[in-house]
């Protein structure tokens, strides 16, 4: 039977605004250990994607960006808990990106899928 | 037959060394189009691995960290080219990161395997 994402993708999602400091999206990047925070806006909404990449884009600009809405990616690659494990890793390698929002029928964001959860695939081989 | 790291691995690998600005690092991520820096020594041994998260570490302590070697993890999880691709993916997922730098038997860099090259495992299944 082909393994579906909600088999293997991560319920828990830290998400933020638009319209918050890139400060506070490193602050909440780093503390809870990751390297993406879907962006929704007021209703709870999915309106982008911010990741590490986007926050180093700060580094080399000094101090210009100050916002989420100033670095996010707007047009996001999602996946839904049904979809075929093998359809959403071949988005994540076609597109390199490593990690899909995981949205619900009414495009409320239910969890994530990165690519590090793919090595839930391959069991307790040890 | 279980297909090893040297199947799926990016054998082209941009290193930096600890030495150099941080702002330097953030530049040759983004122009990589990657998330993961090996980070070598003059003698082109592997020393240290930098990634975007770590660079985001520069910007929650405004400037006080200044080179590579003041925000890279020295202690590096590696995989070699003949590692079965189930084993390197386990080491991904239960340490929390996206990349493994590949070496070879005299610990030389000859690849990077991110989590996102699990893609390739899937097949063009379209
Ligand atoms: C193209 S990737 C390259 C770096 C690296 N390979 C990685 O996985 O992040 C970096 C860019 O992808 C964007 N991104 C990450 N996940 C995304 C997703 N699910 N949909 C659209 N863009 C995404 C980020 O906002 C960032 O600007
Ligand atoms: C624990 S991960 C958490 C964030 C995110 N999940 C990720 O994959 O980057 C972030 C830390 O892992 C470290 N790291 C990344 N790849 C590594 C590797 N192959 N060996 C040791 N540490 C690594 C980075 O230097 C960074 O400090």
């Amino acid at each position: 039977v082909t393994p579906r994402v909600r088999d293997i993708m991560n319920r828990q999602v830290i998400s933020i605004t638009e319209d918050e400091e890139i400060r506070v999206a490193a602050k909440r990047l780093l503390k809870d250990e990751t390297n993406h925070l879907p962006v929704l806006d007021g209703s709870g909404a999915l309106v982008g994607i911010i990741t590490t990449y986007d926050v180093s884009k700060a580094v080399v600009t000094d101090g210009k960006l100050r916002q989420v809405k100033d670095i996010m990616t707007r047009n996001v690659i999602k996946t839904t808990p049904d979809e075929p494990v093998d359809v959403a890793a071949q988005k994540l390698e076609q597109n390199n990106i490593s990690a899909l929002p995981v949205v619900d029928a009414t495009n409320r964001v239910v969890g994530i899928l990165s690519a590090i959860d793919l090595g839930k695939l391959f069991g307790g081989r040890r």
